[in-house]
């Protein structure tokens, strides 16, 4: 339309900006009034994102990556408790997520990010390329999926000692001899119709994700003891077959305007915003598993 | 009305009481009042369900229809739609009327397969109109 005297902002249509040509390829259904084309098109994000890659099967001539099924299975249910069929978020005050995004360990045929596989990787080592998670994604808790394969037999109880340790890479992205994190915990859990185990890694991985890491190296070495821990154990290697490599779940706030944001609901519906003061904000589960601590702790 | 057509007979049929309503009510309310309509579409329509993994349907509805004269509380409308309504009717017919537009909008959760193969959960606002307005 004419802009008379009209202002445009360009922080409004930065990221709607869609070139005169990728309009002429959008889905007819997006195509806009020749009017409005001129020079952006006035796509919601979702559906701006999308329909480019209605058009684009191959991301910069790479093809399409299919995610691991496994991943799909818990991404599934994850949307199932997060929103009703409709796709409405449900209204869980205490998931105070917008965005999850779930990372499958790059291996040596699938993802060669290039300046990743120069250093030494050994055959445990989980390499994560984090170039998805946009600078306005706000990192709230990461933890790292384990599944199990079901078909090999394993009792009930489990008993694991996990270590992982972060490898720097420095610039000329060799991995440094000196490793800069490592962490140790024991993980006790019962494998009866479990699928999954979260090992949370929020305070391990901050660090790195704070300095806007794009590719994440990790060495973990799990070794559980199958059975009772006051009883009889034993190390059993079909356990250490089960275990697939694990995927890194992410939990992000996306301050972006076009992510949906609970507070500013509650603004909407009336009520002053429950905005996080900046004092120090007790450390709360985002995703409202009700985390440790007794109540006095809480309320405190 | 009856006392005059007996006085005067030939006088036109006065229209009968009934249809004082339907008189106003044109110019009240329009026929077609702006209001929300459904709308649903499943991403396998535009061939997107590659990577919507959820949800299957998404309905963001729209709003249509005409805006009465006398806006007023009803929709909400500031009192400058009722200037913009004089302005089109008395001052200048190139200044549109009113429309009929969402006032308000639910958010929406999308699951997605970005292209490097991870997968996203995300939660956007103003996806879905609830409400409409004339402005």
């Amino acid at each position: 339309p004419r802009s008379r005297g009209r202002v445009v902002s360009d922080k409004t249509f930065g990221f709607l900006v869609a070139p005169e040509d990728n309009a002429s390829e959008l889905n007819p259904l997006l195509r806009l009034p020749k009017g409005m084309r001129r020079g952006y098109a006035l796509l919601p994000p979702l559906l701006k994102v999308l329909s480019d890659r209605g058009h684009q099967n191959w991301e910069n001539g790479a093809p399409r990556l299919q995610p691991d099924s496994r991943a799909l299975r818990y991404m599934k249910r994850l949307y199932k408790m997060s929103a009703t069929k409709e796709g409405i978020p449900k209204a869980n005050k205490s998931h105070l997520y917008n965005t999850v995004r779930l990372f499958t360990p790059c291996s040596e045929g699938k993802h060669r990010h290039r300046d990743l596989m120069k250093g030494d990787v050994h055959p445990g080592d989980l390499l994560f390329n984090l170039d998805r998670v946009t600078a306005l994604e706000h990192l709230l808790k990461s933890v790292l999926l384990y599944s199990f394969d079901t078909s090999v037999p394993v009792s009930s109880s489990v008993t694991c000692v996990c270590r992982l340790a972060a490898k720097e890479h420095d610039s000329s992205s060799q991995v440094c001899p000196s490793v800069s994190h490592s962490l140790a915990f024991n993980l006790h859990f019962e494998v009866r119709k479990r699928k999954w185990v979260e090992i949370d890694v929020t305070s391990f991985l901050q660090p790195l994700i704070a300095t806007n890491r794009r590719n994440i190296h990790m060495a973990v070495n799990i070794t559980c003891l199958v059975g009772d821990p006051q009883h009889s154990t034993k190390l059993e290697n079909p356990f250490n077959m089960a275990l697939v490599p694990p995927s890194l779940l992410l939990y992000l706030n996306d301050t972006s305007e076009q992510a949906y944001h609970r507070w500013n609901s509650l603004r909407h519906r009336g009520k002053s915003p429950v905005r996080p003061r900046q004092r120090n904000i007790p450390h709360v589960d985002p995703t409202g598993d009700g985390g440790r601590g007794n109540s006095q702790g809480k309320r405190a | 009305s009856r006392q005059r057509r007996a006085e005067n007979p030939k006088e036109a049929p006065a229209t009968p009481p009934y249809n004082l309503s339907e008189y106003f009510k044109q110019f009240l309310f329009p026929q077609n009042e702006c209001e929300l309509h459904n709308f649903r579409l499943s991403f396998s329509q535009l061939k997107w369900d590659k990577w919507i993994i959820a949800p299957h349907r998404y309905s963001p509805q729209y709003c249509k229809g005409d805006c009465p004269r006398v806006v007023g509380h009803r929709y909400g409308s500031p009192v400058h739609t009722m200037v913009q309504n004089i302005i089109y009717e008395k001052l200048d017919s190139s200044v549109p009327k009113p429309s009929c537009v969402p006032a308000a909008y639910s958010p929406l959760s999308v699951l997605t397969i970005e292209p490097d193969g991870s997968i996203v959960y995300k939660e956007y606002e103003d996806m879905i109109a609830t409400k409409c307005t004339c402005r």
